[in-house]
């Protein structure tokens, strides 16, 4: 067990998280700056922590991963149940070892009335009796899946001696913990029962139990793995893999093209090409710089390839500049 | 900065994680020091700037200009520490984590 807070008293809650001054803060400024939060004992837990490795180098647990939960209080036919949300442990983090950590109130004086005498004795001895610690203290937990009732898979039971009061206890459930996330089911519940008859209704305070998990994690030095957990903002939304053009580009970079359609076509020629040359007789392969570079090249049949790659030196070099047209056309232009 | 050495060596640099808008979950601390490495990585180069082998060679044939285009090696960091961060997690669950190579100790021609 161990006593509250071990550090001079926790400077009252500060509203709103305060600037650190030097970068090596001491632990006052980072209480102050959970706000508060600082109040309760897993906060006050996780600074002392931080500022032990911070002073010493030591790292918690022999991990590089601290991570605390705290209780939420139900209570579940009528009693108390503390539940537990896990899931935001890491699949890279693994489980070294876990921790259930309790406060069991100090006994509440009783009140005049509830004066214990004994009956009947001559000199009634009216002694103020304080209740004893409670004969037994069992600790249950229970693993919820998401469709389960309440109750959920029992996971763990533990009878514990009877505490001494007003001290913070903990517990080791590293077995506990690792059964339930190797079996998917991180969402904990977890009862305290004394075995009084009403042990009252406890209310949410500084003193609600909380878990620390110590992990090591084997993504952290992985390059960028700070931004994986630090990060929040997402510069560019999931799913947009680019990043986004600016906006006042157009959506998408590409000009759209597309032939106006005058009407329906009347010929098969593409329209806005009619300085194209004379249809060729044999319309062939013909190559396109041959094409381009001089229209009026005659196209020449089409030869084997070795002699085809021999030719297309010579009439590059050679071609003559006569086209031949058919006799018609040929009478025609003589006779011009 | 002006009058910082021309050589490789490590500037001081304070990140504090308000100005990267980290500070609202970050606890503690809410700035360190990081520094960060610049200057030139030039023939020849000075024992205190630790070049690699790779980095000397390259200096060499850069300075002799055997074969164009070849740039001067790069002023980075050699030794870095680690920094424990303690944090809210989504669920506002304090955590810490303690990230390696988070600061520069030294600086080396690579």
């Amino acid at each position: 067990g161990h006593r509250g807070p071990s550090w001079p008293s926790l400077p009252s809650a500060a509203d709103g998280l305060q600037r650190d001054k030097d970068p090596q803060q001491s632990p006052g400024d980072a209480a102050a700056a959970l706000g508060q939060g600082a109040q309760d004992m897993v906060a006050v837990h996780m600074l002392r922590l931080y500022e032990k490795y911070n002073r010493r180098g030591a790292r918690p647990g022999g991990g590089n991963t601290v991570r605390s939960f705290r209780a939420r209080l139900e209570m579940v036919d009528q009693k108390p149940v503390y539940f537990f949300n896990l899931t935001s442990m890491q699949d890279s983090e693994m489980i070294l070892t876990a921790t259930f950590h309790f406060y069991s109130e100090p006994p509440r004086w009783p009140r005049a009335r509830e004066v214990f005498c004994k009956p009947r004795a001559k000199n009634a001895s009216c002694r103020l009796l304080t209740p004893g610690p409670p004969a037994h203290l069992h600790l249950i937990f229970r693993s919820l899946s998401q469709n389960t009732a309440t109750q959920g898979l029992l996971r763990g039971a533990m009878a514990l001696a009877p505490p001494p009061r007003g001290l913070w206890q903990a517990k080791d459930i590293s077995s506990i913990i690792k059964a339930s996330r190797r079996d998917g089911e991180l969402l904990l519940s977890a009862q305290l029962d004394s075995g009084e008859k009403d042990p009252g209704i406890p209310r949410p305070s500084p003193h609600m139990p909380y878990i620390l998990v110590y992990a090591n994690d084997l993504a952290i030095s992985e390059p960028n793995s700070v931004a994986v957990t630090l990060q929040r903002y997402d510069p560019f939304p999931a799913g947009d893999l680019e990043p986004r053009a600016a906006p006042n580009n157009s959506a998408d970079p590409r000009v759209r093209r597309a032939a106006q359609v005058s009407g329906p076509l009347q010929d098969n020629e593409l329209p806005g090409l009619d300085e194209r040359p004379a249809p060729a007789l044999h319309a062939q392969h013909y190559h396109k710089h041959e094409f381009w570079s001089s229209p009026f090249r005659a196209l020449k049949p089409r030869t084997g390839r070795k002699d085809r790659k021999k030719k297309d030196q010579d009439t590059f070099t050679t071609s003559s500049q006569v086209l031949n047209f058919d006799e018609k056309t040929m009478q025609k232009a003589r006779r011009r | 900065q002006w009058d910082e050495p021309r050589v490789c060596s490590r500037r001081y640099l304070k990140v504090d994680f308000a100005d990267i808008g980290w500070n609202e979950w970050i606890i503690s601390p809410k700035s360190f020091d990081a520094y960060y490495c610049a200057g030139a990585c030039e023939f020849p180069m000075p024992k205190i700037v630790r070049p690699s082998n790779h980095a000397t060679i390259q200096s060499i044939v850069r300075a002799v200009g055997i074969v164009p285009g070849i740039p001067e090696p790069c002023c980075v960091p050699d030794k870095m520490n680690s920094l424990g961060v303690l944090f809210l997690d989504e669920n506002r669950n304090v955590v810490l984590k303690v990230y390696p190579n988070m600061s520069v100790e030294t600086c080396a021609c690579r």
